[in-house]
């Protein structure tokens, strides 16, 4: 359990990062 | 003064201001939120970069833990075998003396 | 379009809006900036937490690196000198049947 828990939550911190990078921001 | 408190008084302030004032305020916020988006895509990119670098150090890790077990086992194996052998050793020493 | 050119066609649109657009700019770009703001700080934190855990694995690494290799070495070691005991005791075995 512990290991997948660590796994799991490296892929949720991915999806995270992931999402910072494709997120479009507004501009003016 | 906490965010809402903060929201509450900008919102009167935007209600209030003259064009002029708006218009330097649209530009140094379109000019902060350009930086700040530039920070936090470094910032995703950097924590994806760790991340990816950690994982390839874990396998690593696992591997070496595989590789140390086998050579632990080994080694008891040979040293559970000598002890066997350093007693058969003297046996054939001692009944080649009598 | 380039972020100069972007950044030129804003201050146009910056110069000629009327009162009501730019307020709504602004509290539309305040926003964006806090939410921005935010991703960021936590993008930063997670970033610097996952370097932790990642140094801290390192750490690990070394020692269990450390120990596999004194494994290894007295595996060799036991089985040079396993081998020399076997010799001895062939040498042994032939004297005491001649």
């Amino acid at each position: 359990p512990n290991i997948k828990a660590g796994a799991a939550n490296e892929g949720v911190l991915a999806n995270f990062f992931n999402s910072l990078l494709s997120k479009k921001t507004g501009t003016s | 003064m906490s965010g809402q408190e903060q929201e509450g008084a900008d919102a009167v302030l935007v209600t209030e201001a003259g064009p002029r004032w708006l218009r330097a305020e649209v530009e140094r916020l379109s000019r902060e939120l350009r930086e700040t988006t530039q920070e936090k895509i470094q910032a995703a990119e950097y924590g994806l970069a760790v991340l990816e670098e950690k994982q390839a150090l874990k396998q690593r890790f696992d591997e070496l833990e595989t590789d140390y077990e086998a050579v632990r086992h080994e080694l008891d194996q040979l040293r559970e075998a000598f002890g066997q052998a350093y007693s058969t050793h003297r046996k054939v020493a001692a009944d080649g003396e009598s």
